[in-house]
C-alpha cells in the first residue's frame, strides 16, 4: 500500500491511498484503501492515509476517526492518530499518516515498522522505517 | 495564509529482517517522492494535485505493492484499488478491482472529478478508464517474479501475506514468519485478522 496526505498554504488537506492488497487474498477482495472513511479521509481538519491490515481498519473507520477525534475531542493532530491507533484497531494492525490544516505531520503505527516519510514547511523532515 | 505539510507512506508490517540494502532502497524512494510533493506545494498546486502525483509516483516503483508490482490475488491476478479525497469540498473518488490501469489513483481522482459517482468496481471501473483514455498497460506490467514468487511462497505457507516486501535475496524469512503463524509461536498474533490467525483465511 502507498498513501500520502498534504496540505498546502491555501489550508486545503486532502489525502489518496492506492494498493495491490494482500498477497494470496481472495480474488474480489475489497480492503480498506478505496474505502472512503476507513483507509482514506480528508476534511477541513486533517488529510489521513492509512495502510496495513484492511479488516481492521474497515472495523475501525480508522480514518475518520482520526478526524472525529480533532473535530469532536479538539486532539492535536498526533494525540488523535496516537488515539486512533491505540484504541480502536482492536487486535488489528495497522499504520496511519496524517497532515493537519495547521501544517502539522503526524504518523502512528502499532506494526513492527512503516515505510514513512514527512515534511513540513518550516523545515521537519524524516525519513524512517522502524519506530 | 498556512504552512504546507506533506506526509506519505509505503505500507506497514514491514519485514523485521529485511536486508540493509533494501532498507536503504525503499528510503530513497521514500525521499523521492517526498521532495516531488515538497516541491509541488511550495510550487502552490493545490493539495489534492500534490497527493495524486505522489502517489501516481510511489505506484510506478515496484518497491511498494501498488500498481507496478502489484500484489497477487490467489488466481494469480492483480486486483488493485484506491481512493483519493479532497478536504476542502469534501469530494471523493475510489476504484476497485483494476487489472490494466496503470495509475489507480488517477482513475479514483477521474472518478471523483468526471463522474457523478463515488466509487467504481471491477469492469465498470475498467470501462470507465477507457472511456475517460487513462493509460493503460499489459498486465505483466504489475506482475513481477517478485510477486510471482511471494505468491509462490504465500500459497506454500497457506496463508496471506501482510503488507511488506521481501527481498529476492533472504527469501526464507518470509517463509519463516508465515511457518510460524501456523505453528502458533509469538508470531501467530502479528499474523491476524478478524481475531483469528490469518492462516485460516486462504485457502478459501
Amino acid at each position: 500500500t502507498v498513501g500520502c496526505a498534504a496540505v498546502d498554504r491555501h489550508r486545503r488537506c486532502a489525502a489518496a491511498t492506492s494498493t495491490g492488497g494482500l498477497m494470496n487474498k481472495k480474488a474480489g477482495r475489497i480492503g480498506d484503501s478505496p474505502l472512503i472513511g476507513a483507509g482514506t479521509y480528508a476534511c477541513r481538519s486533517c488529510a489521513v492515509s492509512c495502510t496495513g491490515e484492511g479488516e481492521a481498519i474497515i472495523r475501525a473507520t480508522l480514518a475518520r476517526d482520526v478526524a472525529a477525534m480533532m473535530e469532536y475531542r479538539g486532539l492535536r493532530l498526533q494525540e488523535a492518530v496516537d488515539l486512533s491507533v491505540k484504541e480502536r484497531l482492536d487486535e488489528g494492525f495497522a499504520g496511519v499518516i496524517a497532515v493537519s490544516g495547521e501544517g502539522e505531520v503526524a504518523y502512528g503505527f502499532n506494526t513492527n515498522g512503516m515505510f514513512r516519510a514527512c515534511m513540513t514547511e518550516d523545515g521537519f523532515a524524516e525519513v524512517g522505517i522502524w519506530e | 495564509m498556512g504552512q504546507w505539510a506533506i506526509a506519505i507512506h509505503g505500507g506497514a508490517g514491514v519485514d523485521p529482517n529485511l536486508p540493509a540494502e533494501r532498507q536503504e532502497e525503499a528510503k530513497r524512494v521514500l525521499r523521492r517522492c517526498l521532495l516531488a510533493g515538497a516541491a509541488a506545494l511550495r510550487a502552490d498546486v493545490p493539495a489534492v494535485d500534490v497527493v495524486e502525483l505522489v502517489v501516481r509516483e510511489l505506484e510506478s516503483d515496484p518497491f511498494f505493492n501498488s500498481g507496478r508490482g502489484s500484489v497477487l490475488t490467489d488466481k494469480g491476478m492483480v486486483e488493485m484499488e484506491a481512493s483519493i479525497m479532497d478536504g476542502a469540498a469534501r469530494r471523493c473518488g475510489a476504484v476497485s478491482g483494476l487489472s490494466t490501469v496503470k495509475n489507480p489513483v488517477s482513475l479514483a481522482r477521474l472518478v471523483m472529478d468526471k463522474s457523478p459517482h463515488s466509487y467504481l468496481a471491477f469492469d465498470g471501473a475498467e470501462e470507465f478508464a477507457r472511456e475517460q483514455g487513462v493509460e493503460i498497460v499489459e498486465n505483466s506490467y504489475f506482475i513481477t517474479d517478485e510477486n510471482v514468487r511471494m505468491l509462490k511462497l504465500a500459497k506454500e505457507a497457506n496463508t496471506i501475506l501482510f503488507d511488506y516486501r521481501v527481498p529476492l535475496a533472504g527469501t526464507e524469512t518470509c517463509g519463516s514468519i508465515a511457518s510460524a503463524a501456523i505453528k502458533g509461536t509469538p508470531a501467530a498474533s502479528f499474523q491476524r485478522m478478524n481475531g483469528l490467525p490469518i492462516s485460516v483465511y486462504s485457502p478459501e
